[in-house]
């Protein structure tokens, strides 16, 4: 087999196994400053008491995230060196170190990148890509594959849609051209804004994987 | 030659025939959103009259951003297909169909890429990153090469400032410890603010070129 061929055999194998433990896996693609890390800690908040949610985030450089997401989840911080988005590997070796003892939610934030993530299977059950209100509303057209590989848009920064030329139904007009029906969740990380919506979400994508 | 070396002395050549003709080469790289397309509509339009400025854009899909500034300037769309950064092959073929009678500036605007962009010469003189005040301001320690590797920073978005947990200062002293001395441009394309000394910084560095 293939380079490609066995990745993927062994990104399936992985998903799997997290299927029997009861995890669903999601993996957060955006632009640099989308507001990943910001949403993370809005959900870890949220989820306060549980479900139990743990991170795997994926940087070129620094543990800025890491460190910002630490006093809320456990969260291993996945360098690349230069790689210009997340591969399995390093996910899984990064799961290794990782305190996931009786999670519900296992998300990986890519690294910042628009285009390269769309195109690496890390074993996860949901893609969500997170697109800001202040990146403009005819993104989705620009970057397709990230929404069509996807299952879920988020719209972030909405407290910001006074200020922006940004219209949420030309984005999911824009969205739905390349991705028919793709489900689009605006929030606010910064006001908590449709973070509870967001959750509820993920918790019934998970009750749908059990 | 290795195609490494073979493709920097390409860009050489290619950066020395425009310095001979008068052009200064600007490439400018952001995160997908950060303003570059707007911020050459801005430019235009303050350089009204003259100088002349022409423009190369790329983009993995789509030629929205070429249609944005036909009414402004000369410019050429050119798409990748995938490749999430411009290579010099692409921006050479563009430049043979570009009417570039007269003109003193040449802006590449690259693929909305925070980091592959930053490994590629296209002959350019001058390499500027534009990040804008909705991203963060502990952006340029975690893409530390896109900021290493060029001449100029452009802080966009600055009318959204009152909204948005930015600091100017902070980001330049990120930025500094990258890349010491890095001038730091604040400017809106929305309401023109900086623009005007942002076209002077390339007009003065046009001059020193030639
Ligand atoms: N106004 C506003 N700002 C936000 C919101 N969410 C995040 N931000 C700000 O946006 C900037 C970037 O947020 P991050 O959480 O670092 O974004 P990110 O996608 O994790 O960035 P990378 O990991 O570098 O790709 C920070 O200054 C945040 O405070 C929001 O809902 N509204
Ligand atoms: N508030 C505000 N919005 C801006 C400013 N500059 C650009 N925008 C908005 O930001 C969004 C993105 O702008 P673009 O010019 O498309 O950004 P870009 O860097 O060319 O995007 P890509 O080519 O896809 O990488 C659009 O909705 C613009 O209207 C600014 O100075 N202030
Ligand atoms: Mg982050
Ligand atoms: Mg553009
Ligand atoms: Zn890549
Ligand atoms: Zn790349």
């Amino acid at each position: 087999l293939d380079l490609q061929s066995r990745r993927r055999a062994e990104a399936a194998a992985w998903r799997q196994s997290l299927t029997d433990r009861g995890i669903l896996c999601v993996n957060m693609i955006s632009s640099p400053g989308a507001g990943k890390t910001s949403l993370l800690q809005a959900m870890a908040k949220h989820w306060a008491d549980r479900p139990r949610m743990a991170v795997l985030v994926g940087d070129i450089a620094t543990d800025r995230d890491a460190e910002r997401l630490a006093p809320y989840v456990p969260v291993k911080q996945l360098t690349t060196g230069g790689a210009c988005h997340l591969e399995l590997p390093l996910v899984l070796a990064g799961w290794e170190k990782l305190n996931s003892h009786g999670i519900e939610f296992l998300i990986i934030e890519n690294v910042g990148n628009l285009i390269c993530p769309a195109s690496h299977d890390l074993g996860e059950h949901i893609r969500v890509v997170v697109l800001s209100v202040t990146e403009g509303d005819d993104k989705p057209g620009k970057y397709p594959k990230a929404f069509r590989t996807s299952q879920a848009c988020v719209v972030n920064k909405i407290d910001l849609l006074p200020y922006v030329p940004f219209s949420v139904s030309a984005v999911t007009e824009d969205a739905h051209r390349v991705h028919a029906g793709l489900p689009v969740l605006p929030v606010s990380a910064l006001t908590g804004e449709g973070v509870s919506a967001w959750c509820e979400f993920l918790t019934d994508r998970r009750r749908q994987m059990l």
